[in-house]
């Protein structure tokens, strides 16, 4: 069969305005090394679920993207990670949710598919999930970045604003729904 | 979020997604990059896809899933099913973001009604070929 790989950084609001050529080189070369690190296990004889690992791990541990290293913070100041994997062939699949001290989120959201007879395990269980099967756990200011905690006190000065602007506990409700609305991008 | 989605030699297929979520998300919020059929999904005798953008829509909408029943069930090629999903139903309830999915025969495609998507693809004997805006 032919072989081929195909990754993601996220998307959004992103345009071509709000980035410089520097920022634009050093995106586009991790991309690239995720993309390379998948494709050279797949030319080599290896499966689809290892090279996809291989290059979710690359950009897990960058800080250019929101997964792992990198990832925003939630209103708490902390982070929160997910991830899930499937198998085609087998229909097998794994998923982790709001896991707070896992490096790499996808390795454990593999081990979920193939060392347990579950799909999904969320937050503290799945930690201890991770150190049955000799995962290390990392303190959560691991994934901290200066970027992200910035867009926290943005987001959270946006949300001061709307209460300093109503003028009623209603009118309050009504703008902070207004603006959830439009902020929940993920 | 980030993802990835492959083929190999066996013709066997995966995708994978990781996220840190949205920024000053409360309450445990959960999006679709951990949701199996949502933001996730691969069958050998589809496609696999991996999302990202507005999850609470991607959930709605069982995107990652409903991308590869078009291509089993009625035959479609994965960019027209992925398509029809990105700038259908989903873009008209207001939901954003983008897909990317390979198929068995190492087909590829990319679909996202967003500005930019960070985003990259090989095939066999070919370069990587990276892109982020329109």
């Amino acid at each position: 069969s032919s072989i081929a790989i195909a990754i993601h950084g996220g998307a959004g609001t992103i345009s071509p305005q709000s980035m410089t050529s520097a920022q634009k080189l050093r995106y586009e070369a991790k991309l690239k090394q995720a993309t390379d690190m998948g494709y050279n296990i797949l030319a080599k004889g290896g499966s689809s679920i290892e090279a996809i690992s291989a290059a979710v791990n690359v950009l897990e541990d960058s800080p250019l993207f929101n997964a792992g290293i990198g990832a925003v913070y939630t209103y708490d100041g902390a982070h929160e990670l997910d991830a899930s994997i499937m198998d085609g062939k087998t229909l097998n699949a794994g998923a982790v949710t709001g896991v707070k001290h896992i490096q790499n989120p996808i390795n454990l959201a593999r081990l979920v598919m193939t060392h347990s007879v579950h799909v999904m395990l969320s937050g503290e269980g799945a930690e201890e999930f991770a150190l049955q099967q000799g995962m290390p756990l990392v303190a959560n200011s691991t994934f901290d970045t200066e970027r992200r905690y910035q867009s926290l006190l943005k987001a959270k000065q946006k949300l001061h604003d709307i209460k300093a602007k109503s003028k009623s506990g209603a009118d309050y409700q009504a703008n902070y729904v207004n603006w959830d609305n439009s902020y929940k991008m993920g | 979020t980030v993802g990835a989605v492959a083929v190999d030699k066996q013709g066997n297929i995966a995708a994978a997604t990781s996220t840190g979520g949205m920024t000053a998300k409360r309450y445990g919020r959960i999006g679709d990059s951990p949701i199996i059929g949502a933001g996730t999904w691969a069958d050998n005798d589809s496609c696999a896809v991996s999302a990202t953008g507005h999850g609470e829509y991607f959930i709605r909408f069982n995107v990652a899933s409903d991308i590869c029943a078009r291509v089993k069930y009625q035959g479609k090629d994965i960019q027209k099913a992925s398509d029809e999903v990105i700038f259908g139903e989903m873009k008209q309830a207001g939901g954003t973001g983008g897909v990317i999915v390979v198929d068995a025969k190492g087909n590829v495609a990319m679909s996202f009604n967003t500005q930019g998507m960070y985003r990259a693809f090989r095939k066999q004997g070919q370069q990587a070929q990276v892109a982020i805006f329109k």
